[in-house]
């Protein structure tokens, strides 16, 4: 789930 | 990391060095809009809130401190510069910003990807707003009908980010599996389908010469 979502970009 | 999210981070770059070269370099806030400025000034400080406890990635956790700092900085020009106040134009730059922030924070709290994380409730609030948060300077070149070279291209360059942001959405969504950020697709969408208009007048003004100024009907 985290994968999902997770908060990589700018 | 693709070459368009690069791409896009560069753009976004490059509208700062733009922005800030005309405010500060030039000490002139003619045809910029504060309203938008402090507007992409709320959208970094609570989507970068993270920066407290998340060093994911170094490349990440620069340009975000660069964004809070450059935007801030412009801020700060643009109400307590002498030179810059004389230039700024408050009763043109009169777009209504309450009508973009109540309701982006509504859907903030309503939409977002986890509704028990305060943090993922300020970070769709932060995704939302800067899909309009370019509404005020769009109302003000709109108002002035016509746009001064400089800011023409920190305009462009502004819109550009977010749409090569969509073309990387695109890639890591054919390339990652299971990828799916629909908040950020749905307002990236419609951040830079409000350039549209802009992007054409943009591309009718330069094609006949980079330093020609862009006239808006």
């Amino acid at each position: 789930e985290v994968a999902l979502h997770a908060h990589d970009e700018l | 990391m693709n070459i368009f999210r690069f791409l896009g981070d560069m753009s976004h770059i490059l509208s700062f060095l733009l922005l800030l070269h005309k405010i500060v370099g030039g000490k002139s806030a003619a045809g910029i809009s504060l309203r938008t400025a402090e507007m992409y000034a709320i959208v970094f400080c609570t989507r970068y809130i993270d920066l407290l406890w998340n060093f994911a990635s170094l490349y990440n956790y620069l340009l975000k401190l660069l964004f809070i700092g450059a935007s801030l900085t412009i801020v700060y020009f643009m109400r307590y510069g002498p030179s810059q106040k004389a230039t700024y134009n408050a009763d043109e730059d009169a777009f209504p910003v309450q009508y973009l922030i109540a309701p982006c924070a509504v859907l903030g709290v309503l939409i977002n990807q986890d509704h028990s994380s305060p943090f993922e409730m300020v970070w769709a609030f932060s995704i939302y707003l800067e899909a309009v948060a370019i509404l005020p300077q769009l109302f003000l070149l709109q108002k002035q009908g016509e746009v001064e070279n400089l800011t023409s291209h920190y305009v462009f360059a502004l819109g550009a980010y977010r749409a090569l942001y969509l073309l990387n959405w695109m890639f890591r969504f054919m390339t990652e599996p299971d990828y799916q950020q629909r908040i950020v697709w749905l307002s990236g969408l419609v951040q830079t389908a409000l350039y549209c208009d802009f992007f054409y007048h943009y591309y009718q003004s330069k094609k006949g010469g980079l330093n020609k100024s862009v006239k808006l009907p």
